[in-house]
């Protein structure tokens, strides 16, 4: 399940979209104990300024991303607007059992986007 | 030429959390262990986030470490025993030996790459009345089973205060190298032998906890932004 795509308008700043990845729609829910699925989250939104100039809290702008955006709004065919990704990510762990009918937890780190930025 | 046909969306899920193929899904549902389901729980964020009392504020997990069993890792396997099901059911007073045990481990689902940080033992016996005022506690010895050729040297010894909670032997460094990786299987001969003579116990299961650092999905540590 994933947050619909945005296209233009205030709402289509660079941010982390909602997408859950359900286990059983992949059809692994026999072999997954758990969990059920995860928050993967994706990252979407322009990088035009000031999306480029993040909040208080958020992740430092990167001084090439703020010039990009810049010289895009003054040139548009020049430069590319910089690209919306995740900055900061989280691990999931996955309880399972395998063919051996050994039960195993495996540890997977940068699964979870918790936030995106413009670089 | 064509290359090779990209892979559907589930398998590329499956490459990208290392696994070569989907599971079939347990032949016989069996219960998990509760040891599993707690490290489950304290590990995965998600579940930890949503039960707040887990996490303390602040405090981060160490990627690729098992904080309960202290040891680097990023998978940990609960490994039954192939031969349980050819065991005599109940414990036996014998005149002479106690009974030996061969226990077999099936572990080809480890891959070469993963370095083994701990292989812990847990055993579960049954006792037979031991005669009154009989000397309690046992000594529990290990040694590697060699189909065919019989058993070799004895790999360690431990003493066993009571049956009454799961023995553990920690076997790296004893029947494993520190350093080497997992065999395809690992075949053990066990003993238990009483203080008092004729008190034999009964192996009821036995299960091998094997953590591994699998390289490959650890990123090094980011380093702090100057």
């Amino acid at each position: 399940e994933a947050e619909p795509a945005v296209g233009g308008g205030p709402s289509s700043a660079c941010r982390a979209r909602r997408l859950y990845v359900s286990f059983r729609e992949v059809g692994w829910h026999r072999w997954v104990i758990a969990p059920r699925g995860f928050l993967a989250n994706y990252c979407q939104g322009q990088c035009s300024l000031p999306a480029t100039l993040p909040g208080p809290g958020g992740p430092p702008a990167l001084n090439h991303a703020v010039l990009r955006a810049l010289m895009h709004s003054a040139v548009p065919s020049a430069a590319g607007l910089p690209c919306c990704v995740p900055a900061r990510l989280s691990p999931i762990s996955v309880l399972f059992f395998d063919n051996s009918d050994n039960v195993v937890l495996r540890h997977y780190e940068d699964m979870v986007v918790d936030e995106c930025g413009c670089r | 030429a064509r290359g090779p046909t990209a892979p559907g969306p589930a398998a590329a899920l499956l490459q990208a959390l290392g696994l070569r193929d989907a599971p079939r899904g347990a032949p016989k549902p069996r219960p998990v262990p509760p040891l599993m389901w707690r490290l489950f729980r304290r590990r995965d964020p998600q579940e930890a986030r949503a039960k707040l009392r887990w996490t303390p504020p602040g405090a981060t997990l160490r990627p690729c470490h098992v904080e309960e069993l202290g040891v680097a890792g990023n998978i940990v396997r609960h490994i039954p025993d192939r031969g349980a099901q050819a065991r005599t059911p109940k414990p036996t007073m014998t005149a002479g030996q106690c009974p030996e045990w061969t226990i077999d481990f099936d572990l080809s689902a480890v891959e070469p790459a993963e370095l083994p940080s701990r292989a812990r033992l847990e055993l579960r016996f049954e006792a037979a009345e031991a005669k009154a005022g009989a000397a309690p506690g046992w000594e529990l010895s290990v040694a590697p089973a060699v189909e065919g050729v019989g058993t070799g040297p004895v790999l360690l010894r431990q003493a066993v205060a009571a049956l009454e909670t799961p023995v553990h032997a920690e076997l790296l460094g004893a029947a494993w190298a520190w350093n080497a990786s997992a065999p395809r299987s690992l075949c053990l001969a066990l003993a238990l032998r009483p203080q008092a003579p004729g008190a034999c116990a009964h192996l009821a299961e036995a299960s091998l906890l094997l953590v591994t650092l699998d390289p490959r999905l650890c990123h090094p540590l980011a380093r702090p932004r100057r």
